[in-house]
């Protein structure tokens, strides 16, 4: 799975992801990837979501929806609110990934609960940062 | 001037010991060559969404990710592939899923969005909307390549029933909701 979030000089927050699913599928399954709110969502008043992992799990706790949700009903910022859904609600539940997200004033997150995941955020100094590893 | 770009490339057990050096170059730089597309447009005052559509076609045009060229295989063989995009300014979105000739299936899912009054499209009925609005189509076996397809071998020689998901230990279970030991054997 691969995605992307971002917030423009305008203020407007965006949101895309992509993926093949996994391998030996069967039965037309699909997991967070193409769902609303589960694998991407994308507010101006909140946060950009992007996730990736064993998409069972983040459909069933409306992962990308829920960050956003935190955010506005609870104040939490977008790392509390992350941090909350990836080290804590998809572990709990038996699942594992992670996910990358911006929120309106370009505060970024990523994490991640397994032993890697290829990130990297750009702002306007045009300096990359990538990482791989945990 | 200020603006953030952020992208992954999927999560996983990603150890440095399963890497060669050449193939972490080759991933550090199609990962900065993504943040580099969405960095163009975003300093030059284009929108968000324009730069994660862009960042991730530079990805799914990628065969090392899981997504458009160098997608996994199904247990049937195919590529099937799934893609959402939202537009935070009006909470409007799109998504495809379970398609096999589109090139870009992000600019499918933007497509959905911007040209259709639904959010999601699946199977044959997005591709033919696809092809209606002028994407590239491209025969499914552009997006194969050797490496997922031993993937897709190696599994279904460890695990003929591969409905099942297998926990690492090698004993199965029905249940594929249980805690799985190893959490990376997660197949089908």
């Amino acid at each position: 799975t691969v995605g992307a979030v971002a917030v423009d000089m305008q203020g407007n927050l965006a949101a895309a992801t992509s993926t093949g699913g996994m391998t030996n599928k069967k039965f037309g399954r699909i997991g967070d990837a193409p769902i609303i709110g589960a694998g991407t969502y994308a507010d101006n008043n909140t946060v950009a979501v992007s996730c990736t992992g064993w998409g069972e799990f983040f459909i069933r706790l409306s992962v990308a929806k829920t960050i956003s949700d935190l955010m506005e009903y609870k104040n939490f910022t977008v790392k509390q609110a992350t941090d909350e859904l990836i080290h804590k609600k998809v572990p709990a539940l038996g699942g594992d990934g992670g996910l990358i997200a911006v929120d309106k004033n370009g505060n970024i997150a990523m994490p991640f609960n397994t032993e890697g995941m290829y990130r990297g955020y750009i702002k306007q100094d045009g300096k990359p940062v990538i990482a791989i590893y945990k | 001037k200020k603006f953030s770009l952020v992208i992954h490339g999927g999560a996983g057990t990603i150890l440095k010991k399963n890497m060669t050096p050449e193939k972490e170059k080759a991933y550090q730089q199609a990962l900065n060559d993504a943040l580099q597309a969405g960095y163009k447009i975003l300093n030059s005052g284009g929108s968000a969404l324009d730069a994660v559509e862009a960042t991730v076609r530079v990805l799914e045009d990628c065969p090392l990710f899981n997504a458009g060229k160098g997608a996994v295989f199904t247990n049937e063989g195919k590529n099937e592939l799934d893609a959402s995009i939202m537009n935070g300014k009006n909470l409007a979105a799109g998504s495809v899923a379970s398609v096999t000739t589109i090139r870009n299936p992000i600019t499918a899912a933007r497509a959905v969005m911007e040209r259709s009054q639904h959010v999601m499209m699946v199977g044959a009925g997005a591709e033919k909307f696809a092809k209606q609005q002028g994407l590239e189509i491209v025969d499914p076996s552009y997006f194969y390549t050797e490496e997922r397809w031993q993937g897709l071998l190696k599994v279904r020689a460890e695990d003929p029933d591969s409905v099942a998901l297998d926990h690492g230990n090698k004993t199965k279970t029905t249940g594929m909701l249980k805690q799985p030991e190893n959490r990376d054997y997660k197949y089908g």
